[in-house]
């Protein structure tokens, strides 16, 4: 299949497109798409010849039909639904964020171990008791889990979530996690990210 | 210099051994580090001689003395500040997590377009209105910035970071941001992370 690095590309291309689609531009050459994402023309044709996508040299690529044919790779994970655990300041912060787009996969659930929190709901996202993630999981075929619980809860709520269902998980939680060989995950340490930066400059 | 890769795992194993400390370790082997940081001890041996650091092979590595070698190669960047420009739901969550923190770099300052955010203090952190930006940067020795803002806003408010005297950028925006060959940018972009963990899973 198509690399991790190629989809990330990929889904970055697809948000300049729409980008450039608002302000009525029909056609694009691979090194104006290159330009707006900051790598190489040869990388932006790499990844669209991943999807199968080949343009015409001299006038480009027709900006709508090449932002259906990237959506197409991801026709078959239209309708994920994905769960928030740990509704303090950071997944408050990406409920309020996501309520407002369409974005997918859509955040159908919260969770969290503090009563006043796991009850209600938050920018429109329903709220449950960490108690009830594995039958909410279940009932509502959740599949991507998000992870923002301190660290030193991290690896239990994880090994609850993919025994419920959960198949794929971002972990903003600055601890590695241990999960099966079949588990998708993606960690997002900021701390260390600042930390990096800072070094560098 | 260090790889920037390297500096990220050096920065994780000083957190996950700062951790063992707390429970009283005094010897880890590399293979231990490594576990916890699901690499391999090959990767860990050669991180820790990137800053000249080699264990004893019986022993292992003396936790307290390690901890020590890593924060060497900081000890130069100690004092480093930063500004975060954009106090919105992202922005406060930030401010929020590092107040409670004796983290590296200390955000120092933060900014925002809109009146009532760029006044008085959130997290204990002063706030200030984005037209006052060029010369608190200057005023502070600020180096490092942390861009919470809007997309369409990101770059206009890097260029003018930049010009005041900062010199790395964490940018949250989902664009990509032109920056002159001596600046430090790295990119966390959420909403493509989760679409690619979910691409996959
Ligand atoms: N806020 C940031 O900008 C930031 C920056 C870097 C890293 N992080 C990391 O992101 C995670 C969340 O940070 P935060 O600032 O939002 O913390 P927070 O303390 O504000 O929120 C954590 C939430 O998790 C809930 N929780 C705790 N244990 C739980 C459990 N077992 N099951 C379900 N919910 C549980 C708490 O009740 C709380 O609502 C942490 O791991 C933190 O280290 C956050
Ligand atoms: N909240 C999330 O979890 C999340 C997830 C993915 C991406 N992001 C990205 O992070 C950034 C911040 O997101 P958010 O959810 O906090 O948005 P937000 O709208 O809540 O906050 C943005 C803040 O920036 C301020 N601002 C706007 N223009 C400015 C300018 N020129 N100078 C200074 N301040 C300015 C606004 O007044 C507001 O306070 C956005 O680029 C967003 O796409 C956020």
């Amino acid at each position: 299949g198509v690399p991790a690095r190629t989809v990330e590309r990929l889904v970055l291309y697809r948000r300049l497109l729409n980008g450039l689609t608002e302000q009525g531009v029909e056609f694009i050459h691979s090194h104006e798409i290159a330009e707006k994402a900051n790598n190489s023309a040869a990388q932006v044709r790499r990844d669209l010849m991943a999807i199968g996508y080949t343009g015409n040299p001299a006038r480009g690529y027709a900006v709508n039909d090449l932002v259906r044919s990237i959506n197409g790779l991801f026709e078959q994970k239209r309708d994920q639904k994905a769960a928030l655990v740990g509704i303090g300041k950071l997944g408050r912060a990406i409920l309020g964020y996501f309520a407002l787009r369409q974005a997918r996969p859509r955040i159908v659930a919260a969770f969290d171990s503090d009563p006043a929190k796991g009850q209600g709901e938050f920018a429109g996202c329903p709220c449950y008791p960490v108690d009830a993630l594995t039958s909410v999981i279940a009932r509502d075929g959740i599949t991507v889990g998000i992870l923002t619980v301190p660290a030193d809860f991290a690896q239990p709520v994880t090994d609850l979530m993919l025994v419920a269902g959960v198949r794929g998980i971002l972990n903003f939680a600055p601890t590695p996690l241990k999960t099966p060989a079949w588990a998708v995950v993606d960690n997002v340490d900021i701390a260390t990210k600042l930390e990096k930066v800072a070094f560098f400059c």
